[in-house]
């Protein structure tokens, strides 16, 4: 079972045409994955990010001015939760 | 639950949960409710659709399906609450009995039934269909592998991308089996696909920036819909073309649908709490699926009374 400790979840939100295209571009790597896609300015964007990708991408973000915040810490935690709930429901129902 | 009213619909449920819980609603609503087989997935999964039918041979249908992309769960969640609440507003809501007196509504809960269970089973992420084994990246985006611009712009053709459009055209039984039922029903005067999150409710075309023939029409019941779902928790929507609204995507399913003469098709992004993303709690399924409704709703009444 694949699991996802540590990754994050950013969501950015481009101030102006030039960030919407710095945000575009990463689209290109395979490692991230865009939970909502770029569409324009002042509209959020979400991607989920492996651990090992986080600190790159996090330096390149701030090397452009890019503002992100940070929508799930930890993905697994809540990926527990979900299914801590489900079985705590499934034997609620039996 | 030994019926659907013990079915606990604010909870989220595995493939096996959802299958039973249809077959419950068909047994105790013989008259209204039968379950179709359109197709199978890629591992012989069933590909199951209510039909809700009072009677008459191949009247105008209304087309709903949700969970083309396994991993949005409260979109499969939603679409059990749709059904339950078909039969249990039939002859109670005036509105919705009149469109059950003149027309079919089909629900496809999950279609793509592959995908979900291994959403349940290896990986809450996965979002594409299933394939088997030979590279790290097994699988297709269904949303990228309708024949409307297949290929194009906003598609990709690297397997291992999210946006991975297939070899061809309905390479993906999931979509083909849709395709084939659209065409032998050839009757189908709403297709309403559903997806998560984000707030959007949008009509064609994503594939390209030509304007549909019916813009004006889709653009003004796309804000009433936003509009009347709005009344109910103030959930605010953005509303438009696909490709104007969200992005440029090639071979999504509501373009062919359109193109196949379905005047009101339309997609639907559903809730974002700006928080959980696909880890929507399973707190917010009720609250969605009812605004949700709402919106349906009009969309449905606007198909029934504009006949085409």
């Amino acid at each position: 079972k694949e699991t996802f400790e540590g990754h994050q979840v950013l969501r950015i939100v481009p101030k102006d045409e030039v960030q919407l295209a710095l945000i575009k571009d990463l689209e290109d790597m395979s490692e991230l994955d865009f939970w909502t896609d770029v569409t324009d300015v002042a509209y959020p964007v979400d991607i989920r990010v492996p651990f090992d990708s986080l600190m790159v991408l996090k330096a390149h973000l701030m090397s452009q001015d890019i503002d992100y915040t940070i929508m799930i810490d930890d993905l697994q935690v809540m990926l527990d939760e979900e299914q801590q709930e489900m079985e705590s429901a499934a034997r609620l129902g039996q | 639950p030994r019926s659907t009213d013990t079915f606990d619909f604010s909870r989220y449920h595995n493939l096996n949960e959802i299958s039973s819980f249809q077959d419950m609603l068909v047994a105790e609503n013989p008259s209204l409710v039968s379950k179709l087989v359109i197709g199978q997935s890629y591992q012989g999964r069933p590909l199951n659709v209510l039909k809700f039918s009072t009677g008459g041979t191949n009247r105008p249908a209304i087309w709903i399906d949700t969970g083309i992309h396994s991993r949005e769960w409260v979109t499969q969640a939603s679409g059990t609450w749709f059904a339950k609440k078909i039969v249990t507003d039939f002859g109670k809501d005036p509105a919705l009995t009149t469109i059950l007196n003149k027309m079919d509504i089909f629900l496809e809960i999950v279609t793509n039934p592959d995908g979900f269970y291994y959403t349940h089973s290896n990986n809450r992420m996965w979002r594409k269909t299933r394939k088997p084994s030979g590279s790290g990246c097994y699988g297709v985006d269904p949303n990228r592998n309708w024949d409307a611009g297949f290929g194009g712009p906003g598609a990709s053709s690297n397997p291992c991308s999210e946006t991975y459009r297939g070899p061809r055209a309905h390479s993906e039984s999931e979509v083909k089996s849709i395709v084939d039922f659209v065409r032998s029903h050839g009757n189908i005067k709403a297709f309403i696909s559903i997806h998560a999150y984000s707030q959007m409710l949008m009509y064609p075309y994503g594939y390209t920036r030509t304007a549909v023939k019916d813009q004006a029409e889709l653009h003004a019941l796309a804000q009433r819909a936003i509009s009347d779902l709005s009344t109910l928790y103030g959930t605010r929507y953005r509303y438009g073309s696909i490709i104007n609204t969200i992005y440029q995507a090639s071979g999504g399913t509501i373009d062919w649908t359109y193109n196949q003469g379905i005047k009101y098709s339309y997609t639907f992004e559903l809730r974002d709490t700006g928080r959980y993303g696909f880890i929507l709690p399973s707190n917010q399924i009720i609250p969605t699926a009812k605004e949700t409704w709402l919106a349906l709703m009009t969309i449905m009444n606007h198909t029934l009374n504009n006949p085409y």
